[in-house]
Order: C-alpha cells, then sequence, then structure tokens
C-alpha cells in the first residue's frame, strides 16, 4: 500500500497551536564545554532515596545530574572517554543506578556500562560488548538487546541486569537472513521486539524464548525509515516510523511521522496516519522521540514539532531559543517531560 | 483494515507456538 492510501492528519494553521502546551521548567546551561551529542533521563539511588537524574552526553564525557531543587541541577558523577568518542545514551529501563553508552566514530564500536562502587562513590565503566554493532536498545525488565555483524554472521543478543546492575545473564535471538537496523519496543505485548531491516522489513521475536516469529515486507514507499515504536492493539500492530521523504506536497504538506497497522498474523499492512506539520511550516525530521502517544521531532528547521498521536495533528512547535537551533528531544523517562538540547550544549526542561 | 485479513487477539502466543523453537 502506497502512502496515498493513508489517512492525512488535518493541518491546523501555526496560530492555532497552543503555545501553552510546553512550559520551560528548568535549565542545565552548557553543561559540557564540547558539543552535546545526548541526553537522557534515570533514576539515581543516594542514601536510600530514589532521584530522578537527566544524563548529558557529550564525545568525551558523560555526566549525571541531580535535582537540587525544581529550577537547579548539581553534577554528581562524571565518566571520562578518551580512546573511542561517545554516540548515544542508551537508557535502560527498570534499573538502577546503571546506564549504558554506546561507543563508536560512524557505527558503534563498543557498548559500555557506567557505574558507581558503592564503597567510595568512585565512577567506573565497564566493556559490556565490542564489534561491529548496528543496533541497540534498552528494553522493560532491565534488558538490553544488541545486533552485531550483518547477514551470514549476525548476532542478536539480550543482557539482563541485576537489580543492582552489577552481574548479568545473556541469551540469544534467533537473527533474520536480513541485517538488523533497529530495534522498537512492542507498548502492549511485553514479551515482544520489533526490528527493522536494511531489505526494508519489520520482523518480530519472542524476547522469553528467543524465536523469530515473523518477517513482514513493507512497502517500499516507507524505505529507510526508522521504527521508533510499536502498539499492539485489538490484534493488531500499529508502528511508529519516521517519514524519510523529504518532498512537501500540497495535499500531504511536509510529513515527519507516519504511522503503520500491521496484522502480524498475515503480513498485511496499510499506512493509517501521517504527521505533517502546520500549514506555514517547513522542515524534514533529523532526530525524534517517542514515548507513550506522543511523538517528537527535531526538524532541519531547527524547530521542535511535538504531535498527539491519538488526536493525530500537531500540538506544539518550539523554535530555537536565543537564535541557536535546536539539536536533541528527548522524552523523560521518569516524568512527562520534554528535554530539549542545543549543539553548544545547553539543555532546556519543558513540561508538556 | 478490513483489508489486512484475519486478526487475532493473540497472535503473540499463536506465533509463538508456530515458530520454529
Amino acid at each position: 500500500h502506497s502512502t496515498e492510501q493513508t489517512e492525512i492528519a488535518d493541518l491546523p494553521a501555526c496560530e492555532n497551536l497552543n503555545p501553552g502546551n510546553l512550559q520551560l521548567v528548568s535549565e542545565l546551561k552548557n553543561p559540557s564545554s564540547s558539543c552535546s551529542v545526548d541526553v537522557s533521563t534515570m533514576w539515581w539511588e543516594r542514601a536510600g532515596t530514589k532521584e530522578p537524574c537527566i544524563i548529558t552526553a557529550c564525545e568525551d564525557v558523560v555526566s549525571l545530574w541531580k535535582p537540587l531543587n525544581s529550577l537547579q541541577w548539581e553534577k554528581v558523577h562524571t565518566w571520562h572517554f578518551t580512546e573511542v568518542p561517545v554516540l548515544q545514551i542508551v537508557p535502560v529501563p527498570d534499573v538502577c543506578n546503571l546506564i549504558c553508552v554506546a561507543l563508536g566514530n560512524l557505527e558503534i564500536r563498543e557498548i559500555r556500562s557506567l557505574l558507581c562502587s558503592s564503597g567510595d562513590e568512585s565512577e567506573k565503566q565497564v566493556l559490556l560488548k565490542s564489534g561491529d554493532i548496528k543496533a541497540v536498545l534498552g528494553v522493560t525488565k532491565r534488558r538490553l538487546v544488541s545486533s552485531t555483524g550483518t547477514f551470514c554472521n549476525q548476532q542478536i543478543q539480550i543482557m539482563t541486569f541485576a537489580e543492582d546492575g552489577s552481574s548479568k545473564d545473556e541469551q540469544l535471538l534467533m537473527p533474520p537472513d536480513e541485517t538488523v537496523l533497529t530495534f522498537a519496543e512492542v507498548q502492549g505485548t511485553q514479551e515482544a521486539l520489533l526490528g527493522t531491516t536494511t531489505m526494508n522489513s519489520i520482523v518480530i521475536w519472542n524476547l522469553k524464548t528467543g524465536q523469530l516469529l515473523k518477517k513482514m515486507h513493507i512497502d517500499d514507499a516507507y524505505q529507510a525509515a526508522v521504527c521508533h515504536r510499536a502498539y499492539s492493539e485489538m490484534g493488531l500492530l500499529f508502528v511508529v516510523l519516521n517519514h524519510p521523504c523529504a518532498k512537501e506536497s500540497q495535499a500531504l504538506g511536509s510529513p515527519v511521522f507516519q504511522m503503520l497497522v500491521i496484522n502480524p498474523k498475515t503480513a498485511q499492512s496499510v499506512g493509517v496516519l501521517l504527521c505533517s506539520l502546520p500549514q506555514g511550516q517547513a522542515g524534514r525530521f533529523l532526530e525524534g522521540d517517542v514515548k507513550d502517544h506522543v511523538a517528537a521531532a527535531v526538524l532541519t528547521s531547527g524547530t521542535i514539532a511535538i504531535w498527539d498521536l491519538l488526536l493525530g495533528h500537531c500540538t506544539a512547535l518550539l523554535p530555537p531559543v536565543s537564535d541557536q537551533s535546536w539539536s536533541l528531544v528527548k522524552w523523560s523517562g521518569t516524568d512527562s517531560h520534554l528535554l530539549a538540547g542545543q549543539k553548544d550544549g545547553n539543555i532546556f526542561i519543558y513540561r508538556y | 483494515i478490513t483489508d489486512l485479513g484475519p486478526i487475532s487477539l493473540n497472535w503473540f502466543e499463536e506465533l509463538s507456538s508456530e515458530a520454529p523453537p
């Protein structure tokens, strides 16, 4: 099915968007001296108290910030990387005091866990995996899934961490005959994991048994799209992909996200929603994050746009602040906040 | 959505029982 069959969400004009949907809560002013590469949130326990903390990453340093009050943050731990630069933070759900990071140049070469020893609170890092790593994702129940190699020597591994983040258990998932590029969790079916491949397929695994359940080819119109999130509802999979198409048309506007519905039993799929920019706004998807029913994207114009996937339209636009384009956007995993980052390292925290 | 063939609410369990171990 082509994108032409997809239902097009309403394109409200910019002036109809409620600017009150995003309220600035606090700011981490230029926390690092070099270019910011990622931001995330996590729970950190100190002296028996769990606190929602922020993790910032630039190429050679990862920092943990704890809240001093509702407006201010204090840097409490820092991990340094002198040999291989940091590419991304990999948050692991349901675990305290453990951060994972992916390191490499253009492609991921290492995954490391960052910890603090309980005795002297000194920072340490543990190499979890090295090699030609194609994709990595933290999933519920303290698990980390990664794929290494290409289709003929591909290995897909799931690590399970102990509650304190220390020891781990390893299991292999059955690889498909195509190279896996990205993973996505399935909300509503906790033991299901989705993957996208180089040949434009979506694959489903059973995380508990390691079985490969299905390989489904999707229309080439979705080529090069990354799956950000999937929802299992009423026997169907609703899959959120970013829209790789740069074309803007009168009818579609500028599509940034798209939603496909897939019947996992028959592998049949159809496009159901296009998330386009409001009229008068231009820009393509640069990077983004989807949590529950909200999708956020940094656009090539430097603006951040947010869509409510249930309403089917854009609900907020955040233009560059102080003439600085946005470069990062992440939903907080610990509350309903949005973390927006600028290239110079400034992080702004908004309530949505 | 009607073009997608028969829908099963237990698709995950059914595919798990059909797939090779």
